[in-house]
């Protein structure tokens, strides 16, 4: 029997909206220590890792691991008939081929099921490896998100240039070059709004926009995002999922031909 | 030129 309990169904949607746009079908491992997923987009060049602890929720058992298919156009269908504010539950007995999934209000004088169909879906597990990173940058997510957005009108590609000083994002087509660039805050009010560098040694690397826009999709999750960047290794976009979790995607960069 | 992602993480 596997059962997990939200107490707002908005954070569900939100995460769907991050992963959707990548993600046709992804299968959610579950476990007694929460629910992961990890999948490639279509094309193999963007990996997405979700991980949701079990103490996250308002309520969650699972007393066998299950992997459940899901069809996330299906899914969202079905978050869409849920209020922000509803109470979520997800549920599934051992070798299921459905899930249920259940809407209450919050006065509980609403309550409103879904049964979905679960798919058997190729799992392809990638080992990620542990990588000590010339630079992290930690960064306002709707920031990233505007500059990804703008950068987007100029290139295909963006190169993201981080030092000591700061972070340079830029973009160079037939209109011209646009180049912004971001230093680290001295001292702010808000940690919210902090944009902080940590170096080892400088890196410049080339990432498609069109990925990086797509990851933006999880901006709503989370106030800050984290860059983590090495020469020649996949660039790590992590937003944190409030005491419930995170949510990364793994982008291998451009090379020169 | 765009590499993939599997060319760095390798199926488990």
């Amino acid at each position: 029997m596997f059962e997990a309990r939200l107490g707002q169904a908005t954070i569900l949607k939100k995460i769907l909206d991050a992963i959707k746009d990548l993600l046709n079908e992804a299968t959610f491992d579950c476990s007694d220590s929460g629910i992961q997923l990890q999948a490639m987009d279509n094309s193999h060049v963007s990996l997405v890792s979700l991980t949701l602890r079990s103490d996250g929720f308002d309520k969650f058992r699972c007393d066998r691991n299950l992997s459940m298919g899901m069809n996330l156009g299906s899914m969202a269908k079905i978050l869409k008939c849920a209020n922000n504010e509803d109470n979520v539950t997800m549920k599934a007995q051992d070798n299921a081929d459905t899930v249920t999934i259940m809407f209450e209000s919050a006065n509980q004088e609403k309550v409103s099921d879904y049964e979905m169909k679960l798919m058997n879906l190729d799992q392809e597990h990638l080992g990620i490896p542990e990588t000590d990173f010339s630079c992290v940058v930690r960064m306002p997510a709707m920031e990233f998100a505007r500059i990804c957005r703008d950068l987007a009108q100029f290139s295909e590609s963006v190169v993201i240039c981080c030092t000591k000083e700061g972070v340079k994002f830029s973009a160079s087509g037939d209109v011209g070059t646009a180049n912004i660039k971001l230093a680290q805050t001295g001292s702010v009010d808000k940690e919210e709004e902090a944009v902080i560098i940590e170096m080892q040694e400088p890196v410049t690397l080339t990432f498609a926009c069109r990925y990086l826009n797509a990851f933006t999709k999880a901006t709503p999750l989370s106030t800050q995002v984290q860059l983590s960047m090495c020469a020649d290794v996949p660039l790590v976009v992590e937003y944190a999922i409030k005491d419930l979790g995170h949510i990364r995607y793994y982008l291998a960069p451009k090379i020169e031909d | 030129m765009q590499k993939s992602i599997t060319s760095f993480f390798k199926k488990q």
